[in-house]
């Protein structure tokens, strides 16, 4: 594998986007991009990671590798990236290591890290990407994040429920309770406050809170988050990259016992 | 009161 990425931060924001919510991550490299899947221990939230080479300046993959990493080590070498650097991915047909390779050519400075990988023997789920979903939401990721962070705070359960009034979020505390309902929008100035819903049905689904606080440290990938949600199934949280790809989150809801 | 799934129920091992 030789993949270069022009801007060393993309691959720092898709690492730090996950590496709260699962401790490590095979990612399968092909001719058609890097793809991963993971789930954390509790198996409530499963990570899937796309990565196509339309978000490499170069891209090769001469023969399928598994790369298999401990996210926490990853990380720590990734905070050597900035906006000015490259980062050139590098595996041997034998893989054992992984090379990240940041160069600065304004500044005549290069830094080359070596990371062990390791064996994951991760069992996989069969997710269907084109899984069919009664409701599909698009919005402003920013206003997510705020919304879930607010929220989080009154109730360890957050509600989602949408009917063709909007989206509304909300929590019942101990003490306190709290509701947001977004209305769809079209803001002409800047579309990334757009919210549009498409929706078959009306859904009411419960999560737990601390996964969507998890889930939240992926905006930064992009403006907008993706929202699919189906009746008594799990969620998808998506976020998509400029450049094709992104990170997404199913979420398995919580029950009336 | 509200029990936690597990994705296990949803999605097939591979």
């Amino acid at each position: 594998l030789e993949a270069k990425f022009d801007d060393s931060t993309i691959f720092k924001k898709i690492i730090d986007s996950f590496k709260d919510s699962v401790t490590q991550i095979n990612f399968v490299c092909s001719e058609s991009g890097i793809e991963a899947q993971a789930i954390d221990d509790s198996r409530v939230l499963l990570v899937t990671v796309s990565i196509p080479p339309s978000c490499f300046e170069s891209y090769r993959c001469d023969r399928p590798t598994t790369i298999g990493v401990y996210l926490a080590s990853l990380a720590k070498l990734l905070k050597s990236a900035n906006t000015n650097s490259s980062l050139t991915l590098y595996v041997a047909d034998k893989p054992d290591e992984l090379l990240l390779l940041f160069e600065e050519p304004k500044n005549q400075k290069s830094m080359e890290y070596k990371l062990k990988l390791v064996d994951i023997t991760a069992d996989m789920l069969e997710v269907d990407s084109d899984m069919k979903s009664d409701v599909t939401v698009e919005m402003s990721s920013v206003e997510f994040t705020k919304t879930v962070r607010d929220l989080t705070q009154l109730s360890d359960s957050f509600t989602v429920s949408v009917t063709k009034d909007g989206i509304v979020f909300s929590v019942q505390g101990d003490t306190a309770q709290g509701k947001v309902l977004l209305q769809p929008r079209e803001d002409l100035a800047d579309e990334s406050n757009n919210l549009s819903i498409s929706m078959s049905k009306t859904i009411d689904l419960s999560f737990a809170s601390k996964y969507l606080l998890d889930i939240i440290k992926a905006a930064s990938i992009s403006n907008k988050i993706f929202l699919k949600f189906s009746d008594d199934t799990p969620a998808l949280f998506e976020f998509k990259m400029e450049k094709g790809g992104g990170v997404g989150f199913y979420l398995a809801p919580k029950y009336d016992d | 009161k509200l029990r936690q799934s597990t994705l296990n129920a949803f999605f097939n091992k591979n």
